[in-house]
């Protein structure tokens, strides 16, 4: 027997899905000598086109540029390094132990010791672990990071009844999305959830990582990842 | 704000926003 057809998407899960960015580059300088000074310079001026990119596509979230400047700062502020690590996470699902920063910056253990990255690998590699364990859809990646983006629990939110607005119809997204879906699972809903304190945790510790090589002041960084790092 | 210009910036350079 055929499979039985499936819904159609969601409109926001739709939506979300035409406005997912592009594949991102590292680009390492082919000029700079192998190491740490290198891994971090390519990672960190990749995470601040990055973060152009992220900033790009929030604003296409449904909802969102609704609401008033400083609340669209405050929750791009609180939650830029979730999705940074949601976007790794996602990208390395199809790979064994192995970290995708981008599609040319592909990182094992081995290089990731020898360039001074093992800390921030070991914190990334749990998170793909529980996302590779509940197969996650790239449906459901993109929904769950606007859901990240929402839910950043700011404390500078300016109208909070706004937020909430956002929360509730990327939450529901999520929902039917299952409900259509995957039927089989009543509890996926609930099991996605319930990944987001791993990834604020991570998010946490990436910052951390790179809030000391900032202070350290040894490797160049650009001014709008500069400037996330001070918000946090 | 003023410390945070960039980010204030790039928000600010328009797209239509997208209605819920």
């Amino acid at each position: 027997l055929p499979p039985p057809a499936k819904k159609p998407l969601t409109k926001i899960v739709s939506h979300l899905l035409v406005v997912e960015p592009e594949k991102i580059y590292a680009m390492p300088d082919p000029t700079m000598p192998d190491g740490y000074i290198k891994a971090l310079t390519t990672l960190c001026d990749l995470a601040d086109r990055e973060l152009v990119v992220i900033i790009g596509w929030a604003k296409h979230i449904p909802g969102f540029s609704s609401l008033s400047l400083a609340d669209q700062m405050s929750l791009l502020q609180s939650a830029w390094m979730e999705i940074l690590v949601l976007n790794i996470v996602f990208r390395s699902l199809a790979c064994e132990e192995e970290l995708v920063y981008a599609e040319d910056y592909v990182v094992d253990e081995e290089h990731a010791r020898l360039s001074g990255l093992l800390d921030l690998h070991v914190a990334i590699l749990p998170l793909v672990r529980r996302y590779k364990k509940l197969s996650m859809e790239k449906e459901e990646f993109v929904t769950l990071k606007a859901i990240a983006l929402s839910n950043s629990d700011s404390t500078h939110i300016e109208n909070v009844e706004a937020v909430q607005r956002l929360q509730d119809s990327l939450h529901e997204a999520l929902q039917d999305l299952e409900g259509a879906h995957n039927t089989e699972d009543p509890r996926r809903t609930g099991k996605l959830l319930m990944t987001l304190p791993l990834l604020r945790q991570t998010a946490a510790k990436a910052v951390q990582h790179f809030y000391s090589i900032k202070v350290q002041g040894k490797v160049p960084m650009h001014k709008l990842f500069l400037e996330m790092l001070e918000a946090k | 704000k003023e410390k945070h210009k960039i980010l204030h910036r790039l928000l600010q350079n328009s797209t239509s926003p997208v209605e819920l």
